[in-house]
């Protein structure tokens, strides 16, 4: 999957790759004080593109939210949640509105789906839905934070962690080993990485063409941006 | 120019079903101790939309942009009333534009040119015709032509020609040609390119053709499905030729005298030979009288023919111009002569040179006057002459009629363009066909109804789905045939094509969705020539809102290409599509190029990060 860490405050982007063996489970958002823990599984292509490497993509996300004692699993296939024991069942064919005491939900047919957790946090996960007869790829989820300022200073996980900024500052660019981009250091968290700029997508507004991102791009699945290193967030289950 | 080096040339051309993707990318170096200007400059096909270009400059890339027509002149109005105004896209030859920019360059900088395109191509005579315009104006270290051609339904053959200073050149065009795929590869050493071994001149200067044509299953024809559109192409040629009643309505105004109607004379006496002897045919001519060979249709029989011939000779020039009497005569003798021992179809060809100077000369009373003559019941195919043609009118009549224009180069070869377009239509197979889609399957469809087929053409539909996952859906075509109706039925099924081209990524993408787009966009342009004015307004929204949203230049849209100037101004120019009004000179630039204001390059690379405080941040992880 695609990281990108947009900071308007500064007027740019950072980026990154996770790319891991498909079934593994990260931890991207985990909020003690509040309850909040969002995981994402990742899924792979259905098969390798010839001279390709394989890419992955969200397929499954476990949000929970203790302290209501909320669960919601949210697949590219359906959408269930469980609130204090009750169940219900979601699916992306319909329009959905669901109005709760502590969640709402929001289905838009086949896009997206809202989910605003009272006092604290919202989130949009896009559907991206692929032709079935599609050779190599297959249906996969985005996932947006579009509010977070309720997170404590706790918050961590591969997302969460940038929640609160970041400090970074770039160098001159230089010609980077990709003839077409062009590469930059970056001193960022006591470390001087190699950063290459590119963009990425954010599909809120388009979900076919996404608007793209200008970004920094870090290598090694975002290695030296992190805390610690990427597997060190993979976690065992989605809840 | 010599200081300016072409490090390479490489014309990469994908066709998928039909519909071609062409992306024209060339890379050179100033070597030169001072700055220089360095043009790109290259020919597109006019039935092409281009869909982007950009300029590369020591790693910075300015990249263009689509934008309404209106909006992009209203934006640089100021420069346009300044008067500076230079062309970037020419009509050039018959079949071609050119697209050019010119870029200043610093002392050892290199800059690369991108510009794609796309079509769809047409079938003409039993085949498809991709032509890339091949003309570097000097030696290229890396020169390539790519072309990549996949047809799921097979490929039946597939010819390479060139019209390059010599023939030299042609022997090294590689072609590679398994049952579904065709590869063409052309690559010329620097060697190979000059004109002489101590020469600096190039060989490589002409167009490169390349014909194929495919498998067309004679029932329901050719259907294929990706990522929810689907494309329909129907193309029987096994069937009987069905006889024709047609007119030719000969203007021998006296504009016509000299070489045109020397021509049309020496057309006219190769096509009437060539009338099929079920066929039945009238000679109309008009100047400011209309006088017939004979005054009812006569069968194509040996003994017709040669006294019609006798009559063709005799025609000559003189007086005023009369479009509109002449066409009402030939509606007249068609429906006069209509019943059951006529062929069903009926066609008027007019040839003309000029606009009406006698009798009814509004032109919109004309086009009126025609269509609720013809009422639907007939053809009207119009070949207009000459640079100073009034094309509109003939392109409005032709759409308004079922029927098409085509211009006539005057030219020494108009009398064998005359006759290729006669051909096109000179044998129906079919008339009234419909290609239906029962249920409710599929939505969006481009025109599905078609007064007449002909040999050697090809009907298109494309559509959306209605759901992504739809990979199945009825198919009908009905027709009236030589003797009777038919009606095929159908089931179209998407097809593996993974298993077909494993190795292309391409065409899992979005061509057959480019191609709907292609194509609705073309029949929403005509079809603004036949509505009613209040159509009008709606159906340029709709081909407007799809050429913004594919990102392709058609003639409702502009695209504004930036290029860096000074180390402090930005240049913007524009690019335009040609109407057919505008191909008619093509010794004048036909559009704009407009200068904006000066824009800063903005670029910060010292950034120091802060929390965030009031802004919204957006963190989010996804996949492209």
């Amino acid at each position: 999957p695609h990281f990108i860490i947009e900071l308007p405050d500064q007027n740019d982007a950072l980026c990154f790759n996770i790319d891991h063996k498909p079934g593994t489970i990260f931890n991207l958002v985990r909020d003690p004080p509040t309850g909040i823990v969002v995981n994402g599984q990742i899924i792979g292509d259905k098969k390798i593109i010839p001279g390709n490497k394989m890419h992955t993509y969200f397929g499954r996300f476990g949000i929970v939210n203790e302290k209501f004692g909320i669960r919601l699993m949210v697949s590219t296939k359906e959408i269930l949640v469980s609130e204090r024991g009750k169940h219900a069942n979601f699916s992306w064919t319909n329009n959905k509105t669901l109005e709760g005491l502590n969640m709402d939900l929001q289905v838009i047919k086949d896009r997206s789906l809202t989910v605003t957790l009272r006092n604290s946090v919202k989130f949009l996960i896009i559907l991206h839905k692929i032709w079935k007869m599609h050779p190599y790829h297959q249906d996969y989820l985005g996932f947006y934070t579009l509010d977070s300022h309720l997170f404590s200073s706790n918050v961590h996980g591969l997302l969460g962690q940038f929640y609160h900024g970041v400090n970074f500052e770039v160098s001159d660019l230089f010609p980077g080993k990709d003839p077409d981009k062009q590469d930059a250091n970056m001193f960022v968290k006591g470390n001087k990485l190699t950063v290459t700029r590119g963009w990425k997508r954010d599909f809120r507004q388009d979900v076919k063409n996404g608007e793209k991102v200008p970004c920094w791009f870090i290598h090694n699945n975002g290695t030296g941006l992190l805390d610690g290193v990427h597997t060190d967030y993979i976690v065992s289950g989605l809840f | 120019l010599s200081q300016i080096e072409v490090q390479s040339m490489r014309v990469d051309c994908k066709v998928a079903s039909r519909f071609a993707h062409t992306v024209m990318t060339t890379k050179a170096l100033n070597t030169a101790n001072a700055s220089q200007e360095v043009f790109f400059e290259v020919d597109l096909p006019k039935t092409a939309f281009i869909t982007n270009f950009s300029i590369e400059i020591e790693g910075r890339i300015y990249v263009s942009e689509v934008k309404e027509k209106e909006q992009a002149r209203q934006q640089y109005e100021s420069a346009v009333s300044s008067g500076l105004t230079a062309g970037l896209v020419k009509a050039s030859g018959r079949n071609m534009e050119t697209f050019s920019v010119s870029v200043n360059i610093a002392p050892q900088s290199r800059v690369t040119f991108t510009l794609t395109y796309e079509e769809l191509l047409q079938r003409r005579l039993g085949s498809y015709e991709i032509m890339i315009g091949v003309r570097p104006k000097q030696l290229v270290q890396n020169f390539e032509i790519v072309v990549d051609i996949y047809e799921p339904n097979g490929i039946a053959f597939v010819d390479v020609n060139g019209t390059f200073i010599t023939n030299e050149l042609l022997p090294l065009v590689k072609k590679t040609v398994t049952d579904k795929k065709a590869h063409v590869y052309f690559s010329p050493t620097l060697d190979q390119q000059k004109t002489c071994s101590d020469c600096e001149e190039t060989l490589v200067d002409g167009d490169l053709f390349i014909r194929y044509d495919v498998n067309h299953p004679q029932d329901i024809g050719e259907i294929q499905i990706i990522n929810g559109y689907f494309v329909h192409f129907f193309a029987p040629d096994d069937l009987p030729q069905m006889p024709k009643n047609v007119v030719f309505v000969i203007d021998r105004s006296g504009s016509m005298e000299g070489e045109k109607m020397k021509q049309t004379r020496e057309a006219l006496m190769t096509i009437l030979s060539e009338l099929h002897e079920d066929d039945y045919f009238g000679l109309v001519t008009f100047d400011d009288t209309i006088e017939s060979w004979r005054p009812f249709l006569s069968k194509a029989t040996p003994e017709n023919v040669t006294e019609a011939k006798e009559f063709v000779k005799t025609i000559e020039a003189r007086h005023m111009t009369d479009i509109n009497k002449g066409l009402l005569f030939a509606v007249d003798m068609l429906t006069t002569e209509k019943s059951h021992s006529f062929p069903d179809m009926s066609m008027i060809i007019l040839l003309t040179d000029g606009r009406p100077s006698s009798g009814q000369r509004d032109l919109s009373k004309i086009q009126e006057n025609v269509q609720n003559a013809i009422n639907g019941s007939m053809s009207l195919f119009c070949l207009g002459f000459g640079y100073d043609v009034d094309y509109s009118l003939l392109d409005t009549l032709a759409k308004q009629n079922d029927g098409l224009a085509r211009r006539v180069y005057e030219a020494s070869d108009a009398a064998l363009q005359l006759q290729g377009f006669y051909d096109e239509v000179a044998t129906p197979l079919l008339l009234e066909v419909n290609l239906n889609y029962p249920g409710n399957a599929v939505t969006d469809l481009t025109q599905s109804h078609f007064r007449q087929f002909f040999k050697g053409s090809e009907i298109v539909v494309a559509g959306r789905l209605q759901e992504l996952e739809t990979n199945t859906f009825q198919t009908e075509v009905s027709a009236n045939g030589l003797g009777d109706q038919f009606v095929f039925e159908g089931v179209a099924i998407a097809e593996e094509w993974d298993s077909v081209f494993p190795d292309q990524e391409y065409i899992f993408g979005d061509f057959i969705e480019r191609l709907w787009a292609y194509l609705t966009i073309q029949q929403l342009l005509d079809k603004r020539e036949k509505c009613s004015p209040e159509d009008k307004e709606n159906t340029t929204a709709q081909a407007l809102d799809l050429s913004l949203r594919y990102n392709f230049v058609t003639p409702l849209t502009s695209m504004v290409v930036t290029k860096p100037e000074t180390e402090d101004e930005d240049e913007t120019l524009i690019a335009d599509k040609l109407t057919e009004d505008q191909r008619e000179d093509t010794t004048e630039p036909d559009l704009s190029a407009l200068y904006a204001p000066p824009q800063k390059a903005g670029s910060v690379y010292q950034v120091q990060g802060l929390k965030p405080q009031n802004l919204i941040s957006s963190y989010f992880v996804d996949g492209d």
